[in-house]
């Protein structure tokens, strides 16, 4: 195993274990600087760990960035382990990156789906879903994205706990989900809340269950356009955006259809890319170059929201 | 652990609404257990479909039935898998 967070393989994928560890090494070394709250427990026990980054101060604004909530989308929690490592490495380094977070605090939750992501490793790659069994259905597992108190039961999401979108008994019944809401509302001071998914290179933001405009609609979408321009400017990977209804289909009970409703202006989706292979099954080799561009598009993003208070 | 020995991802592409209506069709049918990687959206956006080995020949025969034309993105996804666990056993080694 590596003994700090320098000699850890960031190109290659790893355990929910391995994060762990690595989660721990990394608020050990950087004190000052990072911090790991446990906001709850997934349906099998995991601790739902988040890693706050903050240069001090109480109640500050804050950015929030989730990556595998999917559990099969491996390069998500590989680029978000990269960008924990990137923002101590920058900091104080990084003038945009440093702005901000002597002004915001960042939270970061690497794996949003434990149960799913141990597995996606231990029995299944391709599982997607929570792992709670759902009571008079041999089918098990909800889907994390379905699950939000936002048009939930609407259109866009599946009533059978046999698909891949079921949406659950009702909003909020997954424990993953819960603990988000909960962690979000207490803090009541998130301006930026960026969830990662990956597969078809996207970005993607409100609304998804309905084809009404958010109220932000033109900013949101001049910010989109700028984070995907710089995106491409490391490797010209080539993203589509736009409302997440226009763009890819109706979903409701979306993540952050609900953030965006519970007032926090910058709340976008990622669909990160599947060049290189196919779909999110992308070979090791791709994990950096992943996190590298989505990186630019995450610091256009963050670095607006810490220019634009409201 | 779950295995899949001979699934394959189909990348289909639809020309018209009637071959998008077809793929909807084809998504309804729960026994073929398809996992749908993309949805049905429009002309211009392909159909990413993981179709189990068993389910193989129905999905191909309802696409030629409607003409609609496809590619297979992963031949056989086991292997794919197979490689990918083969490059974290190398990395932990």
């Amino acid at each position: 195993e590596p003994r700090n967070t320098d000699a850890f393989d960031y190109s290659r994928y790893h355990t929910i274990e391995e994060i762990y560890n690595f989660q721990d090494m990394l608020v050990s070394e950087n004190p000052n600087l990072v911090s790991k709250i446990v906001i709850g427990r997934s349906y099998e026990g995991r601790p739902i760990n988040v890693l706050k980054f903050s240069t001090g101060g109480t109640s500050r604004p804050a950015i929030w960035l989730d990556t595998g909530i999917h559990s099969r989308e491996w390069v998500t929690q590989a680029s978000g382990t990269w960008f924990a490592k990137n923002i101590v490495d920058t900091y104080g380094k990084d003038q945009v990156l440093t702005a901000i977070l002597d002004k915001m605090d960042i939270f970061l939750e690497i794996v949003t789906n434990p149960d799913g992501f141990a597995y996606t490793h231990s029995k299944n790659r391709m599982w997607r879903k929570t792992r709670k069994p759902n009571p008079g259905s041999s089918c098990v597992g909800v889907d994390p994205n379905r699950n939000w108190d936002a048009g939930f039961g609407g259109a866009g999401a599946s009533s059978s706990p046999c698909s891949e979108t079921y949406r659950g008994p009702s909003a909020n019944s997954e424990s993953e989900v819960k603990a988000i809401v909960d962690f979000v509302k207490s803090h009541g001071n998130m301006k930026a809340f960026v969830s990662i998914h990956a597969y078809s290179q996207m970005l993607l933001f409100p609304y998804g269950f309905t084809k009404s405009p958010a109220r932000d609609h033109g900013e949101l979408n001049e910010l989109a356009k700028k984070a995907i321009t710089n995106l491409a400017s490391l490797y010209g990977t080539r993203y589509r955006y736009g409302s997440i209804i226009n763009t890819i289909y109706q979903a409701s009970g979306g993540t952050i259809d609900w953030t965006y409703d519970q007032g926090i202006k910058y709340s976008y989706t990622f669909e990160l890319r599947d060049t290189g292979r196919y779909g999110f099954i992308l070979p090791a080799n791709q994990i950096l170059p992943t996190a590298k561009e989505t990186w630019l598009a995450l610091m256009t993003i963050m670095d607006h929201s810490s220019r634009n208070s409201y | 652990r779950d295995t899949f020995d001979g699934h394959q991802v189909l990348r289909i592409s639809a020309k018209d609404e009637l071959q998008l209506s077809a793929l909807r069709d084809l998504e309804a049918l729960d026994h073929l257990q398809l996992d749908i990687w993309i949805g049905v959206r429009d002309v211009s956006t392909p159909v990413d479909i993981r179709v189990p080995a068993f389910s193989l020949s129905t999905v191909k025969s309802h696409l030629d039935y409607y003409e609609i034309q496809y590619s297979i993105m992963i031949r056989d996804l086991q292997v794919a898998l197979d490689e990918e666990a083969e490059e974290m056993d190398a990395a932990t080694r």
